[in-house]
């Protein structure tokens, strides 16, 4: 839409409509297009190049970016913990993390804390066969926090590098389910003081708005350190995740881009601010 | 809430005879951010305030009520018209076994419907099958089968197969069985994958289900038109459900889905369990979508 057109009222409109079908949002919408506005004006911006890469920068710059830990000693284990509503791709996600750190050496532990779902242990099964990654697990209908306390005592005994957590989709509205997951929480912390190291939330890029609610509803319950946010590969923008970093202060460590063990990438900001324009 | 925000806009109604362009223009303006805060995609909302403009202009001020109820009364008796009646009547008559086919984006929850599509039918005296036509995604066969178990309801399966062949047999086993529905669950895919959305009608083409039902996440945001239109286009099916209404999405994606396709939304998910089952009620998903 920018090829060798003028700036005028219909052109930015045309933008506004862009970032809301992007599921950008009302609000973050409005801000965006204020900022652009300004400097637009300021700069005197007369071609689409310039309002393009503007956009670009500007929606890029909304991004908390996480300061790398210089992990010069690593918390042996590192534990993640993966959380999110249903059916967003935390399961999937966690095969395609487990793969990275087996790629880089690291004892990778997955534990099948959704005893809840059926099969759920069995999906997770097949992943920690596929990547090579040990597995623990109890059976289904089990005590999610038993299986947390026996997995971390267990990554402790044999060494393990990186334990990555797998808990039942759940929605941030069912207050018992939150309830389980803080339980959660303070068993792992129970084990290892310093756990969980970091606490992914699992965002689906075809959720609208309702990823702002799931977001706040989980940092209130126990907190998040950054986000994944799955099947980009679809024709979903994800917008959402701009409003959530910006004002939420989460950053967005990693895109999902397929179902395959390798469909996983680190976010990029620029990428992603290019993609809501294609 | 919409009506309170409505009021502020609309002191300038007090006195006045009639509802005007100009004194609802702003109403409108806040109509439309509180339907694109609520998910309905952007040009589904466009028109939709156009057919507000349409039907509050000129209408006489109604003293009872406040302003703003008055236009929150319009737009919600609009919407739960554009929503259609409340119907679930599926296609199930026939030389049996008749066939309801499932299809849908990845995690929408598309098994899940299986099994309360299975308990909902026996309820009513059916005896169904659920097909478990997912060859991909680990451990979905035994998803389905042990949601099956759960409920006492057979669940065919194949080893080493394919889709289509998997479907075809299940017909026979659906016979010999006794079972006069057939719940076929498919593998969760893209609307742009071109190879899986030409399996799912190369399904359609064999086996002819009587029945084809979108599954759409309540919480789907402005992708929703993207996805049902092509599902729709590739497959023409009858109706949608609607999953995970039991969170707080404000569920936008039912109206644009329902206008892209016009075809009605015949059930909706409010639970993980298998009796977490509704049919669609037009008059709540109007509040609901309001806010
Ligand atoms: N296209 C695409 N599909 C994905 C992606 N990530 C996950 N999926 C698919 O989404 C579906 C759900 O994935 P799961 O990993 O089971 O999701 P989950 O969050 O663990 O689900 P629950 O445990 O039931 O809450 C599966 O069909 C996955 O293959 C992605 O990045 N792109
Ligand atoms: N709360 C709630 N959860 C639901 C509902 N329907 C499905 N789920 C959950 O959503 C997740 C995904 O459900 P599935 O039935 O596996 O979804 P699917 O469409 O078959 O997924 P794929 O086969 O991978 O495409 C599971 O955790 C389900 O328990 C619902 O109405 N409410
Ligand atoms: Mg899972
Ligand atoms: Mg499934």
């Amino acid at each position: 839409i920018f090829f060798a057109r003028k700036i005028d009222d219909d052109l930015l409109e045309e933008i506004e409509d862009l970032l809301i079908s992007g599921d950008v949002g009302v609000s973050t919408t409005q801000e965006i297009m204020e900022r652009v506005k300004r400097q637009v004006k300021r700069k005197n911006y007369d071609s689409t190049e310039q309002l393009f890469d503007l956009l670009k920068t500007e929606i890029a710059g909304m991004f908390i970016t996480r300061l790398q830990p210089t992990d010069l000693h690593p918390p042996k284990p590192r534990v993640i913990f993966v959380i999110g509503v249903n059916g967003t791709g935390k399961t999937t996600s966690i095969a395609k993390l487990a793969l990275r750190y087996h790629q880089q050496g690291k004892q990778v532990l997955l534990v099948a804390a959704d005893t809840f779902r059926a099969a759920a242990i069995e999906q997770l099964q097949i992943w920690a066969e596929r990547v090579g990654a040990e597995m623990i697990k109890h059976h289904e209908g089990a005590d999610p926090s038993a299986v947390v306390y026996d997995a971390l005592e267990a990554a402790k005994s044999r060494q393990k590098d990186i334990v990555i957590i797998d808990t039942a989709g759940r929605l941030h509205t069912k207050i018992n389910l939150m309830e389980e997951l803080k339980k959660m929480q303070r068993v792992i912390q129970k084990v290892i003081p310093e756990a969980p190291h970091q606490t992914l939330l699992v965002l689906d890029a075809t959720t609208g708005q309702n990823s702002i609610s799931q977001s706040k509803q989980f940092i209130d319950a126990v907190g998040v350190d950054g986000i994944i946010l799955t099947k980009l590969d679809g024709t979903a923008k994800g917008g959402a995740v701009i409003a959530i970093s910006y004002e939420l202060g989460l950053p967005v460590d990693y895109v999902g881009l397929g179902e395959k063990i390798d469909d996983l990438e680190p976010f990029d900001p620029n990428l992603f601010a290019e993609g809501l324009f294609q | 809430d919409l009506t309170a925000k409505l009021e502020a806009t609309l002191k300038k109604l007090r006195g006045q005879g009639k509802l005007t362009e100009d004194n609802i223009a702003d109403s409108l303006k806040e109509i439309r951010r509180s339907l694109l805060e609520a998910d309905v995609n952007y040009r589904i909302a466009k028109e939709f305030i156009e057919r507000i403009r349409q039907k509050a202009v000129g209408e006489e001020v109604i003293r009872s009520v406040t302003p703003g109820q008055q236009i929150v009364k319009i737009v919600h008796d609009e919407l739960v018209e554009l929503m259609g009646k409340s119907q679930s009547d599926l296609k199930l008559s026939g030389i049996p076994p008749a066939i309801i086919m499932l299809c849908g984006l990845q995690g929408s929850g598309k098994t899940t419907f299986a099994a309360k599509l299975a308990n909902f039918l026996r309820k009513k005296g059916r005896h169904p099958m659920l097909v478990a036509a997912d060859i991909y995604r680990p451990a979905a066969i035994q998803q389905l089968q042990i949601l099956g178990k759960n409920l006492n309801v057979p669940v065919y399966a194949e080893e080493n197969s394919v889709p289509v062949q998997i479907c075809r047999s299940s017909i026979k086993a659906a016979r010999e069985k006794s079972c006069d529905v057939l719940i076929l669950d498919t593998a969760g895919r893209l609307h742009i994958d071109q190879e899986m959305m030409q399996e799912l009608e190369n399904i359609k083409k064999e086996i002819t289900p009587q029945e084809i039902l979108f599954v759409a996440d309540g919480m789907t945001g402005q992708d929703a038109v993207n996805a049902a239109s092509q599902f729709l286009e590739r497959l023409d099916f009858h109706g949608v459900v609607l999953t995970k209404m039991d969170g707080d999405a404000r569920g936008g994606a039912a109206l644009s889905i329902r206008q892209v396709t016009n075809r009605p939304i015949k059930f909706v998910g409010i639970g993980e369990k298998p009796d977490a089952l509704e049919t669609f009620h037009p008059e709540r998903m109007a509040s609901r979508i309001l806010g």
